[in-house]
């Protein structure tokens, strides 16, 4: 949710903080408040997502903070994934489902 | 099928990492890393090829707007060939009615290519003793991915759903000794893994690469492997995977 009207706690200080850390590192600026405001809640979003990844990964991996961590889900698969096809344009690496395939 | 395999490691085969940025080419990135690794491989010295002409000369004419390995390897046999890197410049726009093919000389071509069984062994194999594979994976995990072996299941990750394309260039086991500084615990079985080399920049993952765990199909890595057949030239010995 919004970040207005919350108690300004150290919780949400550190956030924007990793959160400035990722802006300078990624070269990130945002055109007005509003939009700044959704990509903070985003980069939380996904922060939360990584940590989730990290509990559950069985192998060695370590998820976090990337170049991607200010895009939504879809916006990631968009641009580097199953990008939603409109009007019959195929997606980046578009998505497979064929069966029929055998051997060459 | 030998424990460890690293092409990174043999001279002239591993070109330098890429980075896509805002255009859908994992697919022509991907399909030019296995033709220059075989042609590294099979005829050194190595040469950077052409993703450019690759994205202007798919036959299914989309450029940036996406494409399948299978058809990059077409349009390869098509235009007789890829031209330099240096000669065809990435872009990173298409320009799928502006075809330069015939305007620039080929330095490396094809004879065919193939698509493998979907079984890791058979892939581990293949890749040990002829060179890198294009594979297609579920792109998901890598939004968040920051180094480390990915060990997915069905549920975290999809191997139906198959949308992006990399280049897989080795595998190997890690041990039980975590990396230091890590803040995992440590595994407490060894974990078998395959490199990847992935299109997002050398920024990203483990200096462009990544790696998934290798025996569980993780994120659909056996779905497409792909590559390219480089005809291996008379009185010359086949070269092996460095360990």
């Amino acid at each position: 949710g919004s970040l207005r009207g919350q108690d300004p706690g150290p919780r949400p200080l550190e956030l924007k903080e990793v959160f400035t850390l990722f802006q300078i590192q990624y070269n990130r600026s945002y055109s007005n408040p509003a939009e700044y405001a959704r990509r903070l809640n985003i980069f939380a979003h996904n922060l939360a997502q990584a940590q989730r990844l990290q509990e559950e990964d069985l192998g060695t991996a370590e998820f976090g903070v990337t170049p991607f961590s200010d895009l939504t889900e879809e916006e990631f698969g968009q641009h580097y994934g199953h990008r939603r096809a409109a009007a019959g344009v195929p997606s980046l690496g578009r998505k497979v489902e064929s069966e029929e395939w055998g051997e060459s | 099928v030998p424990r460890t395999c690293d092409w990174r490691k043999a001279a002239g085969v591993i070109s330098s990492i890429k980075n896509q940025a805002n255009c859908n080419c994992c697919w022509a990135i991907a399909t030019v890393g296995n033709i220059e690794a075989l042609w590294g491989i099979t005829w050194q010295p190595s040469v950077e090829l052409s993703v450019q002409q690759l994205l202007d000369c798919d036959r299914c004419g989309n450029g940036c707007g996406g494409g399948f390995v299978w058809d990059a390897f077409i349009t390869v046999l098509n235009n007789s060939g890829l031209a330099s890197e240096k000669d065809y410049p990435f872009q990173g726009k298409g320009k799928p009615h502006k075809c330069l093919a015939n305007k620039h000389k080929k330095v490396a071509w094809i004879q065919d290519f193939i698509m493998l069984k979907d079984n890791e062994q058979t892939i581990a194999s293949y890749l040990a003793t002829h060179g890198p594979i294009t594979v297609t994976i579920n792109v998901k995990l890598l939004q968040q991915y920051q180094s480390g072996v990915i060990r997915a299941t069905p549920t975290t990750c999809d191997p139906r759903h198959v949308d992006h394309s990399v280049l897989l260039v080795g595998f190997g086991v890690e041990g039980r000794r975590a990396e230091a500084g890590s803040s995992r615990p440590r595994p407490r079985h060894s974990t078998p893994y395959w490199i990847l080399k992935n299109s997002w920049g050398a920024n990203w993952g483990e200096k462009g690469y990544f790696r998934l765990h290798r025996g569980s199909n993780a994120c659909g890595i056996t779905k497409y492997p792909l590559t390219a057949r480089v005809q291996l030239p008379q009185n010359r010995r086949p070269v092996s995977c460095p360990p």
